[in-house]
């Protein structure tokens, strides 16, 4: 994280705000409800709290602008610049100023107002950009979930620096971005997309590409911007040219990044499987046979695409097909005729002609680390 | 090729506002470097580099020129 520089802060924990105007992209309740949510962020990690007044000059005055409003810092319309604010001080310090040539939202089409005045308010605290990619006061838009802004370590960690621990007894713990040479590195979920794989980690991917020599990491909102975080389990159907991707009982089904309308869908009605599973912890599709592998706790379910229903006699035990490989897999993952299984730091690589694990290896033995 | 020209005059003109107003770049020492042997623009384009954990190489490649379009706060990354 980094600290506006100089350490302007607050010398008080109780602020006030006031909305100036209105955007008319949006209903006025859900622009107070935006701003309400986005302040609850920043209290809920710190001893500060937020009131909205409607008479007399607020600590933090919010507006929506176009173009030049007198401040040296113009609006360039659509897009490019979406908002700004100042730091902690008397008459604008404090304020946030959102381009009114944006189109705010309350979902996650571009650009949901909570998300970027959660930013801002950041700005409003004493806080500067953090270059930390899963933190909420990284400069760039990425839309993150539609209903709670999950702060990162770094946020928290940012905030406490100026104003000291939330008076919350249980102390507010945030997510951490993931590092791909971490030995402790675990994954949730891996895929292969159009050729490349790529790996999830709650509200992360990571991927190899390469222009860059270390792993690409940033946030699965920037290629699927409607998908939850926390993907448990994702495969690629090459034949049909889709990524299916699975939390909890839902799956979505994605055609390059854009997610297709209707989803998400229950697993039950399209792949059929008994309401005693409550989620998948891994899948894998193969591509010649036309296979989709499911893994459940210590089975696994076998589905034909071409068919488009389970095959008979699952599910079965994956010891017994895959020996060597323990229940509850974290992530699968298919490349050039072998199943690599992701169970915590470990990876096993299963040869499926010899049916037999012929190497063991390191989780992110794919990231050169 | 007019059409690339007009692209790369494009990208220029995108990666010189994007230094000045995230990374206080100044136009004079651009024109008039303090010293002849670091180009301004270079140094910038590293420190935004390594902010965003990009290959620093001082050139303004693909990756770079993707991160400067992407919508962002106002508020520069550094100060001066």
């Amino acid at each position: 994280f980094a600290i506006t520089e100089g350490n302007p802060k607050w010398d008080k924990n109780n602020l006030t705000y006031s909305i100036e105007n209105y955007t008319p992209d949006l209903a006025r309740e859900d622009v107070d409800d935006a701003f309400r949510k986005a302040f609850k962020v920043w209290s809920d990690v710190s001893p500060l709290t937020f009131t909205k007044i409607s008479k007399g000059e607020a600590d933090i005055k919010i507006s929506f602008n176009y173009r030049d409003h007198y401040d040296n810092s113009p609006f360039d319309g659509p897009n490019g610049i979406l908002a700004h604010a100042f730091q902690p001080g008397p008459g604008i310090g404090g304020d946030a100023h959102f381009d009114e040539e944006e189109r705010w939202t309350k979902d996650h089409k571009n650009y949901n107002l909570y998300h970027v005045a959660a930013h801002e308010f950041g700005h409003s605290l004493g806080l500067a950009h953090s270059s930390d990619i899963g933190a909420l006061m990284y400069p760039t838009y990425g839309f993150n979930d539609l209903d709670n802004i999950q702060l990162s370590q770094d946020d928290i960690d940012g905030i406490q620096a100026i104003y000291g621990p939330s008076n919350n007894p249980v102390q507010p713990t945030g997510s951490t971005t993931p590092k791909a040479c971490d030995k402790k590195l675990t994954f949730d979920a891996i895929t292969t997309v159009r050729g490349e794989k790529i790996f999830f980690k709650d509200r992360f991917y990571l991927r190899k590409t390469p222009y860059i020599p270390e792993a690409e990491v940033n946030l699965i909102s920037l290629f699927w911007p409607n998908l939850p975080g926390g993907i448990e389990a994702a495969h690629e159907v090459t034949e049909k040219d889709i990524v299916r991707f699975f939390k909890d009982s839902k799956f979505w089904v994605a055609l390059g990044t854009n997610v297709l309308p209707g989803y998400p869908k229950d697993i039950y009605t399209t792949f059929g499987f008994p309401k005693t599973v409550k989620k998948i912890d891994a899948s894998v599709s193969e591509e010649y046979t036309g296979k989709t592998y499911f893994f459940v706790g210590n089975n696994y379910w076998r589905y034909d695409e071409r068919r488009r229903s389970m095959d008979a006699g699952y599910p079965k035990l994956i010891i017994d097909d895959f020996p060597g490989i323990g229940s509850k897999i974290d992530a699968v993952v298919n490349d050039s005729g072998f199943f690599y299984f992701f169970i915590g730091t470990r990876q096993y690589k299963f040869d499926l002609q010899a049916k037999r694990v012929v190497a063991i290896l390191k989780s992110n033995s794919w990231f050169n680390c | 090729f007019p059409a690339g020209l007009q692209t790369k005059e494009q990208d220029a003109k995108i990666i010189q506002k994007y230094l000045e107003k995230f990374y206080d770049l100044k136009i004079d020492e651009v024109k008039n470097p303090k010293n002849k042997n670091s180009n301004p623009v270079t140094e910038k384009l590293k420190e935004m580099q390594e902010f965003f954990g990009l290959k620093v190489t001082g050139k303004p490649d693909a990756e770079t020129l993707k991160i400067m379009k992407m919508p962002r706060c106002g508020v520069p990354d550094v100060f001066s």
